[in-house]
């Protein structure tokens, strides 16, 4: 091959990326799905990677059979508050953290089986207005609380015991916080999207803001999903679930901004939007790695390649109906596709 | 350093920004 012949291949070969059905998994139980994840769970030595998924009263844990089968293993009830989403934390296993409430979020738990009886137990960590919460590296959990006067972004250790060891508030923007993204590149830095639209950096050793930025859209509560610091710059992959849909850039499920932290400027770098033909607006989403992917009002789901700049793949509705949720696994190299009946389909992205 | 429209850009921004904001 000559090098442009070399260079074709290989441009085709990142292009072609493909989402092939493993799995399906049905909670015959269920009403509603409300959310679906992963987690590694280790039981007599043997440390798996377990489907959990949320409905509004249960959180059941799927454990791998041969033959792309999963089995229920676990189900705990949560009858007094509905479920609203799962909490996934990266690098802990045998703990799922659910958060709790009616209209918004009102108590995190969680949950966890007791090693030395095997009995499924329950252990609360936070109450209030909770508005945003995140899993960070290193066993952590950070969340925003409380109403703007009195505002509270606090960091929570978790145990393998599944309790809340130290807790270290964070310095309050004069904003409420909707989201956090831990900054890829820099162990210390958090980054949190508000409700008018800035980009708060956190030091979260010393608790300080160190900076707030506007991230430069006319509509509110862009969602940050992803940042990562590179050349001194930080990349930030955001969302915007109130973007209107008559946009001439093409109405994007999401965009990368770069902003100079230095002198709080920043400008667009990329829009992540649906290939020409398809049509339909961001409802909800995930970006793990360099994988994204969202569920859209026309019920398909669509899955870009951040680093590439393009739309890979695209999962219509099947037969079953419209997709309502989608995640990544731990790794991005699982899509996991939910539908409001509490079907889960689990798609290889290769 | 380098100048562009994002202004003067530092490789170390966030040791710099938490020596220069409140505690």
């Amino acid at each position: 091959l000559t090098a442009e012949e070399l260079a074709v291949v290989l441009s085709d070969s990142l292009r072609a990326r493909s989402l092939q059905l493993a799995s399906k998994l049905k909670n015959p139980s269920s009403s509603c799905a409300v959310d679906v994840s992963t987690v590694w769970w280790e039981s007599a030595g043997f440390t798996e990677l377990c489907i959990v998924t949320a409905c509004e009263t249960f959180i059941s844990l799927w454990k791998p059979l041969a033959s792309s089968q999963w089995r229920k293993v676990y189900t705990w009830h949560l009858t007094e508050i509905p479920v609203i989403q799962i909490v996934p934390l990266p690098d802990v296993s045998n703990l799922v953290c659910v958060a709790l409430g009616d209209l918004e979020i009102g108590e995190i738990r969680l949950l966890l089986c007791s090693s030395e009886d095997g009995s499924l137990k329950q252990s609360l960590v936070k109450t209030g207005n909770i508005k945003a919460v995140l899993g960070l590296t290193n066993r952590r959990l950070v969340s925003s609380s409380g109403t703007l006067q009195d505002q509270q972004i606090e960091i929570i250790s978790v145990s393998e015991a599944g309790r809340s060891n130290e807790r270290q508030t964070l310095m309050p923007p004069e904003e409420t916080i909707l989201a956090f993204a831990e900054v890829e590149g820099i162990r210390d830095a958090l980054v949190g999207t508000t409700a008018v639209n800035s980009l708060v950096v956190w030091n979260l050793k010393t608790g300080q803001i160190l900076k707030k930025m506007h991230v430069g859209y006319s509509y509110p509560a862009s969602i940050c999903h992803r940042a990562y610091s590179d050349s001194g710059l930080l990349f930030v992959v955001l969302s915007h679930p109130h973007a209107k849909e008559n946009e001439s850039c093409g109405n994007p499920a999401f965009r990368m901004r770069v902003f100079n932290p230095k002198t709080a400027r920043s400008t667009g770098v990329m829009f992540f939007s649906l290939p020409p033909g398809h049509s339909g607006r961001y409802l909800e989403g995930e970006v793990k790695g360099v994988s994204a992917a969202a569920v859209l009002t026309s019920g398909t789901i669509a899955v870009w390649d951040l680093f590439l700049g393009q739309c890979t793949a695209l999962l219509p509705p099947n037969a079953d109906g419209n997709w309502s949720l989608v995640r990544w696994s731990v790794t991005d190299s699982c899509l996991l596709a939910g539908q409001k009946d509490g079907s889960v389909y689990v798609y290889h992205y290769s | 350093c380098s100048e562009s429209d994002l202004g003067p850009i530092s490789l170390n921004w966030f040791e710099e920004l938490s020596t220069e904001a409140p505690p």
